[in-house]
């Protein structure tokens, strides 16, 4: 195992074993990430990130489209980590960055990058959002709404990521008194892919993962529990070894994240600063959107549709045999409620799939051979 | 009228503080997403293109494709357009699926339009943003035509990846 102080794009790609060749080769094909608010990042950043830390593989220095507004101000530490990491993993593959500032007062941010999906024909392949909000602080129409938007995105053949949160299973207390998890929205819907996080069990070293203990997983009180992952869904609840009392949560709910990657501990470029220890969903999202902009890559090159909507087949890999595309993380608990019951524990990780890490975090070439079956 | 949104809660996330009830002529942006058809077939698709095992697999839609799906029906684009002309919206946007439209208009035409509505504005450091903190409602016959108003009570999420020196405090606390 290798020693490192921190992760960066070659601890990642040493990790999820991706070689030099690795790298996007078509220029027809692109990935992007989504920001809200006055989040901006700068390409000068981007650029003394990858002097840093890009020595080892072929990259690109340059976002080639914004879309939207880019203010001048201090670059945000979020939208750095996001391009930063989806360019690392995604190497050499044309980027996009939406900046959906909520510039109108009376905008929503969220709704306004929704909108720009719905209106513009040529759009990447892949999307990676970190954002997200707590499902009982939305109103059922607009969350039905914003679902059937990634119906739309996903019979497009767009692959859309979202980051599972940080803050583990959550909490919310109920009218009773009572205490219950507290999913997080869009990372609940049925149609977009949740990343989760995970953090190497030595910190210095390039271990084995287990889970990073902020990375939100639950199920949906709003969304019924898919067909593509019932079965998955269905062992885990019957196999765990210890499950939290089921008052907590929804199980016949859509259960999320799908699978995840490092979240914690990353090096990023900010105000040409390099800052150590960043960490949360935020950093795995990116990373998995570039893994599946470069398997789009190779799908293309071969006269293969992009990977569209991912979970359908990502919940199959098993069945068909194909377990090893990922690390199965099986150590560790996430954060829950402080209180008797739980006493702040959430749920574990455990074999195949878990609600803390999804399938686990990819074995890239394993995971491209699997997804490059027709 | 009939509240489209009477589950949402109108919360106002710390830091945000409340600077009054703003002027009737200040422009206000409001989206409509408009009722789309057909998503049960919608859905039906996304399975068989997304699904490895189905012979549709990978046989993706352009947008143009998406919007013959989804767009809304003829009954509800003029229900909802004749209902904003009747109010003198005029400076209205769509999306190429027609599912959505944006329109801007002074605040005093939004609350006749959505009774119930009340503008305010919330300042947090630079930032200013203006919602309704009472639900609005649209008249009986539009509610079957319009799945919600966007601009009306939902704030932007903050974004925050956390540092170590955070972590580790969540950790002893744990």
């Amino acid at each position: 195992a290798s020693f490192h102080l921190g992760v960066t794009p070659a601890i990642l790609r040493q990790r999820y074993n991706m070689t030099g060749g690795d790298v996007g080769l078509l220029p027809n094909n692109s990935q992007a990430c989504a920001q809200f608010l006055e989040q901006y990042f700068h390409q000068a950043d981007l650029a003394e990130f990858m002097q840093l830390f890009g020595s080892s593989f072929a990259h690109r220095t340059q976002v080639d489209r914004v879309v939207g507004h880019q203010g001048h101000g201090k670059a945000g530490l979020e939208a750095s980590l996001d391009v930063e990491y989806i360019m690392s993993t995604g190497a050499n593959v044309s980027t996009w960055v939406f900046s959906n500032a909520g510039r109108h007062e009376s905008q929503e941010p969220f709704l306004a990058w929704l909108l720009l999906l719905s209106n513009m024909s040529a759009v990447p392949w892949v999307h990676s959002v970190s954002y997200g909000d707590d499902e009982d602080s939305l109103s059922l129409a607009y969350m039905e709404r914003v679902n059937a938007e990634f119906m739309k995105a996903a019979a497009r053949g767009l692959t859309v990521l979202f980051a599972s949160g940080d803050d583990g299973a959550g909490c919310r207390r109920v009218h009773s008194g009572n205490h219950t998890f507290r999913p997080s929205f869009p990372a609940s819907s049925p149609y977009v892919t949740t990343v989760g996080g995970t953090s190497f069990k030595n910190p210095f070293l390039v271990t084995e993962e287990v889970t990073d203990y902020i990375s939100g997983g639950g199920f949906s009180n709003i969304f019924p529990m898919p067909g593509y992952q019932a079965a998955a869904v269905g062992r885990f609840l019957h196999s765990a070894s210890k499950l939290p009392p089921s008052s907590y949560y929804n199980s016949s709910g859509r259960a999320y994240p799908d699978l995840a990657a490092l979240s914690d501990n990353y090096w990023v470029v900010t105000n040409r600063i390099p800052l150590p220890w960043v960490s949360g969903t935020s950093a795995s999202t990116p990373v998995v959107a570039g893994m599946v902009a470069l398997i789009n890559d190779r799908r293309l090159q071969r006269g293969l549709a992009p990977l569209g909507f991912l979970n359908p087949a990502l919940y199959q890999l098993q069945e068909r045999g194909l377990g090893a595309a990922f690390y199965d993380v099986t150590q560790g608990c996430h954060l829950s409620c402080l209180d008797g019951t739980v006493q702040g524990q959430g749920f574990c990780a455990g074999p195949a799939w878990d609600p803390v890490t999804g399938w686990g975090t990819p074995n890239f070439p394993s995971l491209l051979r699997a997804l490059l079956l027709p | 009228g009939l509240a489209l949104e009477r589950d949402q809660p109108f919360r106002v996330p710390p830091g945000w503080t409340h600077a009054g009830r703003v002027d009737p002529g200040q422009p206000v942006q409001l989206t409509f997403a408009l009722r789309q058809r057909d998503t049960a077939r919608l859905a039906r698709l996304v399975e068989a293109v997304s699904d490895p095992r189905s012979s549709q697999y990978g046989q993706y839609l352009s947008l143009e494709q998406v919007r013959d799906l989804v767009q809304p029906s003829p009954a509800t684009l003029m229900t909802v357009l004749k209902w904003l002309q009747d109010h003198g919206v005029e400076d209205c946007r769509t999306v190429t699926t027609l599912d959505f439209l944006e329109c801007h208009l002074p605040a005093s035409m939004a609350e006749l339009l959505l009774p119930g509505a009340e503008f305010h504005r919330y300042v947090h450091g630079q930032r200013s943003l203006v919602r309704s903190p009472l639900p609005y409602t649209v008249p009986p016959e539009l509610a079957e035509h319009l799945d919600f108003v966007g601009g009306m009570h939902r704030f932007p999420v903050e974004r925050t990846v956390s540092r170590a020196e955070a972590r580790k405090d969540v950790g002893s606390a744990g």
